[in-house]
């Protein structure tokens, strides 16, 4: 319904705006229906100013903000309306050490109160990790997985 | 609702039978290039129903059943069981417990359960409608595929809050 | 022939009069996200006589132009110059040292050299046939787009290898 | 011409078999012309087989396989052809600590004697740099570069 889906945009704008602002320590973000009169039709514009940048197209960021910024209304995303577990394959790939600090950071916040499954090559990201699974091909070509340590399941 | 396990067999690199048990918060699954990370993340997207032979990195669906090495035949079949915790009763139906089960044979016959009771593909496709598992393609991010959230065009951008509203 | 540096004013996120001298053989680009390095990278493609907006990332050309930030103005111009050792004579110039240079005005003007004497931009991409650099696509790899080289469809890597041969 | 085109594919196809095998500390990969018959038209398959697994598609292997498999080609091309300079920006960021060393054997090699400019977030490939060229922002959205270290420049 119209209604709802106005109330879930604002919603995640919201979300979107604060954990830009976290993330880029600073800058601001927004998120823009094309069309604000016909909601249920609009697609959507991602306003993004780095700190101390001009605002400019999406396409001119970085790599490494790009990334970030997708991380931004990613959280948001889940924030408003969470998942039973989210599942993120190597979200991490292109953020610099600096960038990747400020992401752990809104990671754990999340993973507090939702479950979190990550795949990630950063040293930083497993040690956050309350569970550790590792894969390895000891033999090649077939997987095996050692619990390398297991948090206590939750209730509920 | 969460995650509790996940058990493979012959599903791509997983020859052996393999159950994989997850805590609550974070959860970090690491290891070297190709040791079979992403091949989990098919696995639970496989489980849950996707039909995509594409986004399962695939040409035909039969290509998620195990293979072979230079050591080792390949298998008859592909299994994956996902259990969850539902004792919040997020899922309709009377159990703390449900496992969602799917085999695909070599022949191309699949078979389906849900708390070992055999059932339909559409039938785990509606048990999982409104709990965001289903609707909800942010909360499942493949390899590669971040950067699509800003790529999409406008309209795909608005099916993303479509699917959160 | 090879890169002796790199000198720009006005392009992108390098709105001071900028030198990058290149030495040979290994050299790395660092820096934190977000501070230029593929900027850099799009200066070299442009100074090299790209025209593909789309390649450098901009909707117009005038993107390439620095575009202020909230303590400085925007410029009014860029301009990249890019100067080779020419000293082998792959370039069929009798230079040691071969500079080229492009800039571009806010008006949409833009003027072209090759060792301070104007020129148009086909003379820059004519300067260029045969040695590798204006037809070798593979010699000038944008960041993600690596796997494009194994993602391509089969008639695409052919192309490749027409470059080379 | 197609007597060059096909001594262009062979060589292109020798270089990759011997990078392949190094870059994967085995196994073995091919290039092949889909119609051998008509070279001048045809398109060019690449087989990959990793030690100890099966050859399967390309599509099937893993991010950081798939990067370490067009590195392989990437540098059959620049062996055969090379160009004056080349320039690569973060091609390493899928691959593992293992891979990464390998990578940086097969860069460092092709270095000797051609010119290469490589963009990196990865300290070991900092590391066997000869030259180290750094980008920084210290006033907001304005680069500088600072010559962290300089290797002479060639002759001819
Ligand atoms: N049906 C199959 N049978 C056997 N092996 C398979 C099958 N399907 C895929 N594989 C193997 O699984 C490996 C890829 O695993 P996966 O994509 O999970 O790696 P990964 O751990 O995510 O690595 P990366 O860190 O590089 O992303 C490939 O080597 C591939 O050959
Ligand atoms: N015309 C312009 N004027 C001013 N700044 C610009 C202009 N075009 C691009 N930029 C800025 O340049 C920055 C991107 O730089 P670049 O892509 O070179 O980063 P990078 O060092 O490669 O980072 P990463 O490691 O994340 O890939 C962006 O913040 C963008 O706002
Ligand atoms: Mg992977
Ligand atoms: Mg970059």
């Amino acid at each position: 319904s119209r209604a709802r889906f106005l109330e879930t945009f604002a919603e995640v704008r919201r979300e979107f705006r604060g954990l830009f602002e976290q993330l880029f320590d600073g800058g601001k973000a927004d998120l823009e229906l094309l069309e604000p009169d016909q909601p249920l039709a609009s697609g959507i514009e991602i306003i993004a100013h780095l700190p101390g940048k001009k605002t400019q197209s999406l396409a001119l960021l970085s790599g490494g903000e790009r990334a970030l910024t997708a991380i931004g209304l990613l959280f948001a995303l889940l924030k408003v309306r969470p998942s039973p577990f989210c599942l993120l394959d190597e979200i991490d790939a292109a953020l610099d050490e600096a960038n990747l600090d400020r992401y752990i950071g809104v990671l754990v916040d999340y993973a507090r109160s939702h479950q979190v499954i990550v795949i990630s090559h950063r040293p930083k990201v497993m040690e956050a990790a309350e569970s550790l699974l590792g894969i390895t091909m000891a033999e090649k070509g077939v997987s095996q997985v050692i619990s390398l340590r297991l948090a206590a399941q939750q209730e509920g | 609702m969460h995650l509790k396990r996940l058990e493979l067999v012959g599903f791509k690199s997983f020859a052996q039978r393999t159950r994989i048990e997850f805590g609550a918060g974070l959860n970090a699954v690491v290891g070297p290039n190709g040791c079979g990370k992403s091949n989990i993340a098919d696995a639970i997207r496989w489980v849950l129903g996707e039909q995509s032979v594409r986004s399962l990195r695939g040409s035909r669906m039969e290509d998620v059943i195990f293979a072979g090495t230079d050591k080792r035949p390949p298998l008859g079949y592909a299994e994956v069981a996902l259990t969850l915790d539902n004792s919040s009763e997020a899922l309709p139906l009377p159990y703390k417990e449900v496992t969602v089960t799917r085999k695909l044979f070599r022949s191309g016959e699949s078979q389906f359960a849900i708390n070992q009771t055999g059932c339909r593909l559409r039938d785990i496709h509606e048990l999982f409608i409104d709990t965001g598992l289903s609707k909800a393609s942010y909360a499942l991010i493949g390899q590669g595929q971040l950067d699509s959230i800003l790529s999409a065009n406008p309209m795909d951008r608005r099916m993303l809050l479509d699917e959160a509203a």
